[in-house]
């Protein structure tokens, strides 16, 4: 259950991201949170690119919760 | 070995991002 509710809020962050629900994010979209978020235009585009591990230029729910699921764990670690 | 530091940098700027996330959703009722 543990694994279904950082799918949930993986689903959740993605979803503040992808604003049009396309299924995906952009770098457009990523963009869109400067100003929003305490990152300069530069760490949002590396986040997009740490992200999107294919180089696609899409960022799934898949990539983006992978990514999540990282974050959380080195998050326990430390 | 500068991609190890790339890598560390990114880590953090994700853990920014994430962070932000996460007090964004808190933030909002």
């Amino acid at each position: 259950t543990g694994q279904l509710n950082m799918l949930e809020k993986a689903r959740e962050f993605f979803q503040i991201c992808d604003v049009e629900d396309k299924g995906f994010i952009t770098r457009r979209d990523m963009q869109r949170l400067h100003g929003e978020f305490p990152l300069s235009a530069d760490e949002l585009e590396n986040v997009f690119d740490s992200l999107d591990a294919d180089g696609n230029g899409f960022l799934t729910l898949e990539e983006f919760a992978f990514g999540f699921s990282e974050f959380l764990c080195g998050r326990k670690i430390s | 070995d500068p991609n190890m530091k790339g890598a560390a940098a990114n880590e953090g700027v994700l853990a920014n991002f994430f962070n932000s996330l996460l007090s964004k959703k808190t933030g909002t009722p």
